[in-house]
């Protein structure tokens, strides 16, 4: 950042942010042998009606688990993985009883489809991609985008399910001769779809027609950006990146969430706000999530932090509890809750 | 910095790129 840039980037003071807004709804356990690596909420239908369930995944197992009156949670359904361990949960928006799944060694090897057939509720996985799969998205309108394979011989596909999961529809996007390592939906536009590649380019698609429109190379100080979130408004694009790779810098510690400023038409960005620890905690990004404009990270040393970003500040920080680190964390998107996990299968759920 | 760093900016900008991008 420019110095003309530090002073529209707002750090906070320590008193500002509100430990008091994370409030614990519930929690449980997952008695599984292996890592936790991922959680999710996703609506599931049961006999007619439909729940808003808690998905979590072990590297071996994959449960779904349904809300009881108690505030308690009742695990329902589960799939076994014992070839290829299970990396990450890939939700499907605006299709019920789907889930899809990531599996992998650190990189990604397969995509599966979870569902239960309808007459027994017996557990079922179908395989939906494999090979050398370097991203993949669930979209709205019952669609996944992946990208396998790298540079020249990449391959971008979108895959549409029916509404009941099962028969499917296959589009191809034009590669942009680079690896993409995220890919990104844009907010109130269900056509545009976004990519970060790693030589530090944003690119943008129409989903409709397949076309690559146009390629905006970001500022080159953090490499590997994710992008989390984007949103169209008043013909610009607000693009919510986390950096993983990043250094910390004497000026801002470790950058968490950046928030640019994209101009499409002449591929020109800006940086107007940069996410940073406020005083007094130290680490840096581990994973993260967006929701419309409230991003939590998990730090390496254990804590959760919230940002809001039209605030431009940290709103709140959950320390480990019971001396376990956070590893994992969600936003809901049935609720408005926050979903924090830890390796040993300890799941909390607060409400924000 | 500005918004006018940008430059000139488009309201209809999915569909303009749509229209000069390849097939």
């Amino acid at each position: 950042y420019s110095t003309e840039q530090n002073e529209i980037v707002d750090l906070p003071a320590c008193d500002s942010w509100n430990p008091g807004s994370l409030q614990l709804v519930s929690k449980f356990k997952n008695p599984s042998s292996s890592c936790s690596v991922d959680v999710s909420a996703v609506w599931w239908e049961r006999a007619g009606a439909k729940e808003p369930c808690i998905i979590t995944a072990c590297e071996d197992v994959v449960s779904l688990w349904k809300p009881l009156d108690t505030l308690q949670w009742e695990k329902v359904h589960t799939w076994h993985f014992t070839e290829v361990p299970v990396l990450q949960i890939v939700p499907v928006h605006d299709v019920y009883n789907l889930i899809c799944v990531a599996l992998g060694n650190l990189e990604i090897r397969e995509i599966r489809a979870l569902l239960c057939s309808s007459g027994d509720e017996n557990e079922k996985q179908v395989l939906l991609k494999s090979g050398n799969i370097k991203a993949v998205l669930g979209l709205t309108k019952r669609r996944l985008v992946s990208s396998i394979g790298t540079f020249c011989s990449q391959q971008v596909q979108v895959l549409t399910f029916a509404e009941d999961g099962g028969s499917k529809d296959e589009q191809l996007l034009m590669p942009p001769d680079e690896t993409i390592l995220t890919f990104a939906e844009v907010q109130g536009m269900q056509d545009a779809l976004l990519g970060t590649t790693t030589v530090n380019n944003i690119v943008i698609w129409n989903l409709r027609t397949g076309q690559l429109l146009k390629k905006v190379h970001i500022d080159d100080s953090y490499q590997a950006s994710i992008c989390h979130r984007a949103y169209s408004e008043m013909g610009l694009l607000f693009v919510v990146l986390s950096h993983p790779c990043a250094k910390e810098s004497q000026a801002f510690g470790s950058p968490m969430f950046q928030l640019l400023v994209i101009n499409p038409k002449t591929a020109q960005s800006l940086g107007v706000l940069l996410c940073c620890l406020p005083e007094g905690q130290a680490g840096r990004f581990l994973e993260g999530d967006v929701k419309d404009h409230i991003a939590a990270a998990v730090l390496t040393s254990g804590t959760i932090a919230v940002w809001d970003l039209l605030l431009g500040h940290c709103t709140a920080v959950l320390p480990p509890v019971s001396g376990q680190n956070w590893s994992l964390v969600k936003w809901s998107d049935t609720d408005s809750h926050l979903l924090a996990g830890q390796k040993d299968g300890n799941i909390f759920i607060y409400r924000y | 910095c500005s918004t006018a760093d940008l430059g000139p900016i488009s309201l209809n900008w999915f569909e303009e790129l749509s229209s000069e991008a390849p097939p």
